[in-house]
């Protein structure tokens, strides 16, 4: 009876699992949750500091992989999918003692249980003694999540522990692994930027500098081109970067940058709001004297709303907006819409393969100053306008012409979302 | 309370009971290599049935194992001492040793640092029988403790 009842739990258990498409025993859902059970709290740290430890450990995994995991202190003990808890000699019903201090520290099994050996000396991630809970964590949701140990020095899943060092990351390899089972990052983007800042040297000097933001929704990643990753701990809710900006996203971003003009405009709905950079927020009312938020229709006679997304040229001083299947190029010096506009998508940006081609509805134009060329996403999807240089390489080249498609997260690396509940610990 | 003195607890004393029990020698080095899959046991036929296997196998399976190990070192010197070399040599490879197959300072240091209680390999009870699930796992042990009895 024992053994059938065992059984009968093992195989509920084995339910949650499956092979995934690479042929691998993985986790078949997406949104997992996850539990510090009450009788395996550890005698060393507040329960607090534990959980909190425990919550970043997994949203570390969730910044590098489709997974997604929720703090549930609230369902059946068996709907919750992985359980942990701290421990000493037997613990916890598991078959597996404990040594005592030194030696083993946690262990996970792969259906989903974590303990950890309290007998050891935890400390929180801003200690510099004692063994990293954190680091400790991180190591055994990777086993729980089907990775196992990797010998390679700078992997999180070393067996063995080193010290606290500054702060420890996951790398590259260490992301393609879980990627490996999981799958990337895929998903839409509300608009995709490169904000300029200016410093001044103390020579008087001024130096160009920008940063690459992906949005969707209400949060956005900051993306580290030199690095092919994003910035650690993103994403971010939209208000902790942008003040004034709506909270649930944006349309679009254009910053309008000539001789005579250095405005940022953010895009949403039948309203526009232009950016203080000065005073890192929007402006309430700018140095022309307009209020905002303002309507697009005032600000911008001729676009309709609300519209896809849209960039500024700087070759011929027009903002190109971006409608279904319409492009609508907007001259900034005449402040009117150009002649002969609108046009159809696919007359302003051909196709270079007749087939391959967005179509409308665009999600975001991006004008991209690491790699000097525009791009326009849809869906998981991206096309490369054909530049100036393309068309001295290889002149049959349409001008403005759509270069075939590739997928974005394979030029722009682990834009992952976190779980909603994770956004702030 | 583990007894300290310190305001930040540095000094905690820990109760010799409660410390892991240190690998100094080569059987002890022999029984972690078998636990994390360094040495994988002999087929179940060969296993000699241990006077410490109970009746409830899940909590000593890990020690029927690790005994199983041991007990296939010593039965014969010449073959069972290779493959404790052999995993030797494994462990202080992957470890960044010296690979010397000599259970030597660096590799005992090695084997005393704190480290994850998951085996590095699948331990392989019969290369045979599918082990791969738990129930398998339950029947056989199950089997196991009829045939002592």
């Amino acid at each position: 009876d024992k053994k059938r009842q065992l059984a009968f739990l093992m195989s509920k258990r084995r339910q949650k699992r499956d092979v995934t498409a690479a042929g691998y025993m993985a986790f078949s859902k997406d949104v997992l949750r996850w539990r510090l059970i009450g009788e395996g709290y550890s005698s060393q740290l507040t329960i607090e500091e534990q959980r909190y430890i425990l919550r970043l450990a997994f949203r570390m995994w969730s910044e590098v992989s489709p997974l997604e995991f929720v703090e549930d202190t609230w369902s059946p003990l068996e709907e919750v999918d992985i359980k942990l808890g701290f421990g000493t000699g037997r613990h916890l019903g598991c078959n597996q003692r404990f040594d005592g201090t030194g030696q083993e520290f946690a262990h996970a099994w792969f259906l989903g249980d974590i303990h950890f050996d309290d007998d050891e000396h935890f400390t929180g991630p801003s200690s510099h003694s004692g063994i990293s809970l954190l680091k400790v964590a991180v190591h055994e949701i990777g086993h729980v999540l089907g990775l196992p140990h990797i010998y390679r020095p700078g992997s999180i899943m070393q067996p063995s522990y080193l010290p606290h060092e500054s702060s420890f990351e996951m790398d590259w390899m260490d992301r393609k692994a879980i990627q490996h089972l999981y799958g990337g990052c895929k998903g839409r983007f509300s608009t995709v930027f490169d904000w300029i800042r200016k410093e001044k040297r103390p020579n008087g000097a001024v130096i160009i500098r920008f940063n690459t933001y992906f949005m969707r929704d209400g949060w956005y990643w900051l993306y580290e081109n030199r690095n092919n990753r994003t910035r650690y701990g993103d994403p971010v809710p939209m208000q902790t970067g942008w003040h004034g900006i709506p909270s649930d996203g944006v349309d679009a971003y254009v910053h309008v940058w000539s001789r005579t003009r250095d405005s940022v405009y953010f895009f949403k709905g039948f309203q526009f709001w232009r950016y203080d950079d000065e005073n890192d927020r929007v402006f309430r009312q700018d140095p022309e004297g307009h209020q905002y938020p303002r309507l697009i229709s005032e600000g911008f006679p001729g676009i309709p709303c609300p519209i896809d997304t849209a960039f500024y040229d700087r070759r011929d001083s027009r903002i190109y907006f971006f409608r279904r299947t319409q492009v609508y190029a907007f001259s900034v010096e005449t402040n009117s819409l150009a002649r002969g506009f609108p046009k159809h998508i696919r007359d302003v940006f051909p196709p270079v393969e007749s087939r391959d081609h967005p179509d409308g509805s665009i999600d975001a134009a991006y004008f991209s100053y690491s790699h000097n060329a525009l791009f326009l996403l849809k869906g998981t999807r991206f096309w490369r306008v054909v530049g100036s240089r393309d068309r001295w390489r290889r002149p049959f080249l349409p001008r403005n012409g759509l270069m075939p498609h590739k997928e974005v997260d394979q030029q722009w690396f682990d834009i992952c979302d976190v779980h909603p509940t994770a956004l702030k610990l | 309370e583990k007894l300290f003195h310190n305001r930040d607890h540095s000094d905690v004393q820990i109760p010799t009971s409660h410390q892991a029990p240190v690998i100094k020698d080569e059987y002890e080095a022999e029984l972690f290599l078998s636990r994390y899959g360094f040495i994988q046991p002999a087929h179940q036929e060969e296993i000699q049935v241990h006077e410490s296997i109970q009746e409830d196998f899940l909590d000593d399976l890990q020690a029927t194992i690790l005994e199983g190990a041991s007990v296939l070192h010593s039965r014969d010197g010449g073959t069972e001492n290779q493959v404790f070399v052999s995993a030797l040599k494994e462990f202080q490879m992957v470890s960044g040793l010296p690979v010397t197959g000599v259970f030597d300072d660096a590799t005992k240091d090695a084997m005393n640092k704190p480290r994850c209680g998951v085996p590095d390999k699948e331990m392989d009870l019969n290369p045979n029988d599918a082990f791969n699930d738990t129930e398998s796992l339950l029947t056989w042990n199950l089997n196991q403790s009829q045939q002592m009895k």
